[in-house]
């Protein structure tokens, strides 16, 4: 892992007492690997190198007893700060109720975590509705209707009827039955689909969601920024929700879709279940993503 | 990339950045430009285009031995178990299969295998009734190993030539998980009385090196045949079947281009190598 090959590398350099530009660039070239192998784009890698070696290079670096332990902090805290803060909450309307729509590739836990979040805004006291707006995938309706009795959380559905419709309703729906937080769970589709992604188009012009998710899989490798540049340009997001993080995947994704995309990354996925859902730790995630 | 440049250094950087964003990973990236800068001195190569013919051949041969198509079908029923991480692709998977499997005139049975996940076993369900094929399922919640136990005998009594059986989705590192799935793998063997002709892992096109883990440890917990990679259709390039290659000798079988039954393809190396500088 990154610490012990960085402490490899600085064992090497140890002789010469104080580190070279030189020095520095074999230690950004560990961090680069290890970046790299965490699944961070290259070229978000590339730059995160650039920036990390103006600081690196500094004065109080080179001049340091202990420089290597100096560029690790200085990393992290870069790292850090470019996954931004915590911030785990949905974005609401001014005006009941608030519509959060769920978007992202096939399989990446739309469905999953669209049931988490009815769970825990249940428990914070609202009073949520699903919607279930993907009409494609077989059974994926009835995945939504499993959850919600799970949940004792009303599922909305009109059959295969066009998703827009579906989502129109629900929205005059949950304002006569009171639901203060509409959550639409759609289809999985790919970001290159014109036609699935002007489907999204038009359920957000329809009903106005004050909060866009994107869910991207933790094990998702360079392909993220694509996909999250691709997300964000049509719809604008309002953040980033990770899943799978329960496995070993370094999630690496996470900071390619933020540098790519500047929104926020606000949950986690971090089981199957319902209760599987935490806030998203920047510093957490940095040293997970660095090994 | 690959045309109409000349041979120096910074080809090669460039060609490792289109590896790497290839999800290639590191290691095999640097093997490749490194075999590739060695082709280029030994034999003075100095216009591009003639390297992207080796390279392609270099990947070809990475992936030789580790390609293959589906094991012959020999004694009846020809099973075939799936697995693989959550999301994967592996119910869509099986339905693409049956439908094969049923355009061949096989004589096809279905295990639900996922009696965990919720609407799994409705979601198999509509598959078996899309491609014309029988189901053997229990109720959710019910032992794995027990739907496992029934499909094989009930694919051994009805003289089915095809037992296609869907599992759960699980990440590898979940040791439970995975000695569950052990145990299935044991149930159909003892059975069927045999080994199993196919157990296949399948993987997401999208995903990074993580898919190592997944081959190791999935490999740990049954033994592999090949791997389906899924949504190649989308803008991942799936290099992860290189190192998978490379590193754990799992060959590639089968490919995923689509969410229909028809969208599936016996694995081609040679467009694959070509289709990764796309
Ligand atoms: N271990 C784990 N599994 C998860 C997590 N989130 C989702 N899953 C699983 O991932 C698989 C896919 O989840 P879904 O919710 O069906 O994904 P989706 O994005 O709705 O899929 P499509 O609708 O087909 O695009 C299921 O097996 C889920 O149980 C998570 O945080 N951890
Ligand atoms: N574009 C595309 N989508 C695919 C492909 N294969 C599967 N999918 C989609 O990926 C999503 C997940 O597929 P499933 O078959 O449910 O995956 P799974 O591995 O069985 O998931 P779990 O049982 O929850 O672990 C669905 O939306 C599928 O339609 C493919 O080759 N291309
Ligand atoms: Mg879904
Ligand atoms: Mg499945």
């Amino acid at each position: 892992n990154l610490s012990s090959r960085l402490q490899e590398t600085m064992r090497k350099l140890r002789g010469k007492g104080r580190l070279s530009e030189k020095d520095v660039d074999e230690v950004l070239r560990e961090i680069r690997l290890a970046l790299l192998e965490a699944d961070v784009n290259y070229k978000v890698v590339r730059d995160f190198i650039a920036l990390v070696k103006e600081r690196a290079t500094g004065h109080d670096v080179l001049s340091s007893l202990t420089p290597g332990q100096q560029v690790i902090r200085i990393v992290n805290e870069e790292l850090t700060q470019l996954m931004g803060g915590s911030q785990a909450k949905l974005t609401m309307s001014p005006q009941a109720p608030s519509v959060v729509m769920m978007v992202g590739l096939q399989g990446a836990g739309k469905t999953t975590t669209t049931g988490k979040l009815g769970q825990m805004l249940k428990k914070q006291g609202h009073r949520p509705l699903f919607v279930a707006c993907d009409i494609y995938r077989p059974a994926a309706i009835k995945q939504l209707q499993v959850l919600g009795e799970q949940l004792d959380i009303p599922v909305f559905t009109l059959g295969e009827e066009d998703p827009v419709k579906i989502a129109a309703a629900a929205h005059r729906h949950a304002q006569s039955y009171n639901n203060d937080i509409v959550l639409i769970d759609t289809a999985g589709r790919l970001h290159v689909d014109e036609g699935l992604m002007n489907e999204l188009v038009n359920i957000k012009n329809e009903v106005e969601p004050s909060e866009i998710l994107l869910v991207v899989d933790a094990m998702t490798g360079q392909d993220a920024v694509n996909v999250a540049e691709s997300f964000n340009e049509q719809l604008d997001l309002g953040g980033i929700v990770l899943t799978k993080l329960d496995g070993d995947a370094r999630g690496g994704a996470a900071l390619s879709v933020k540098a790519v995309t500047g929104k926020p990354i606000k949950f986690i996925g971090v089981s199957e279940k319902m209760d599987g859902l935490e806030a998203f730790h920047p510093d957490r995630m940095a040293s997970r993503i660095l090994g | 990339i690959m045309t109409g440049r000349k041979v120096d250094e910074e080809l090669f950087e460039d060609l490792e950045e289109v590896l790497i964003q290839a999800d290639c990973g590191v290691e095999t990236t640097l093997f490749l430009v490194d075999q590739l800068r060695e082709k280029a001195r030994s034999e003075k190569i100095t216009e591009s285009t003639a390297l992207k013919e080796i390279l392609v051949d270099e990947i070809i041969s990475l992936m030789d031995g580790n390609a293959d198509t589906l094991k012959t079908p020999q004694d009846k029923p020809y099973v075939i178990m799936v697995v693989g991480v959550n999301g994967a692709g592996k119910t869509t998977t099986i339905g693409k299969l049956a439908h094969r499997f049923k355009q061949e005139n096989a004589k096809v049975i279905l295990g639900a295998g996922d009696t965990f996940r919720a609407g799994a076993i409705e979601q198999l369900a509509i598959w078996a009734e899309r491609t014309g094929v029988e189901l053997i399922s229990h109720q959710e919640g019910s032992d794995p190993a027990a739907v496992a136990y029934d499909a094989v005998n009930a694919a051994k009594a009805r003289g089915s030539d095809v037992l296609i059986l869907d599992t759960a989705g699980r990440l590898q590192t979940k040791v439970n998980l995975m000695s569950e799935l052990s145990k299935v793998h044991r149930v159909c063997v003892r059975e069927l009385g045999r080994e199993l002709d196919e157990v296949l892992l399948v993987v997401d096109a999208t995903t990074g090196q993580n898919a190592l883990s997944q081959g190791k440890l999935f490999q740990e917990a049954v033994p592999l045949t090949g791997i389906a990679l899924t949504k190649l259709d989308g803008t991942a390039k799936g290099g992860i079947v290189l190192a998978l290659a490379n590193e754990l000798k799992i060959p590639v079988k089968l490919v995923g281009v689509g969410e229909q039954y028809e969208d599936l393809q016996d694995f081609d190396p040679k467009l694959f190598a070509t289709t990764l500088f796309g």
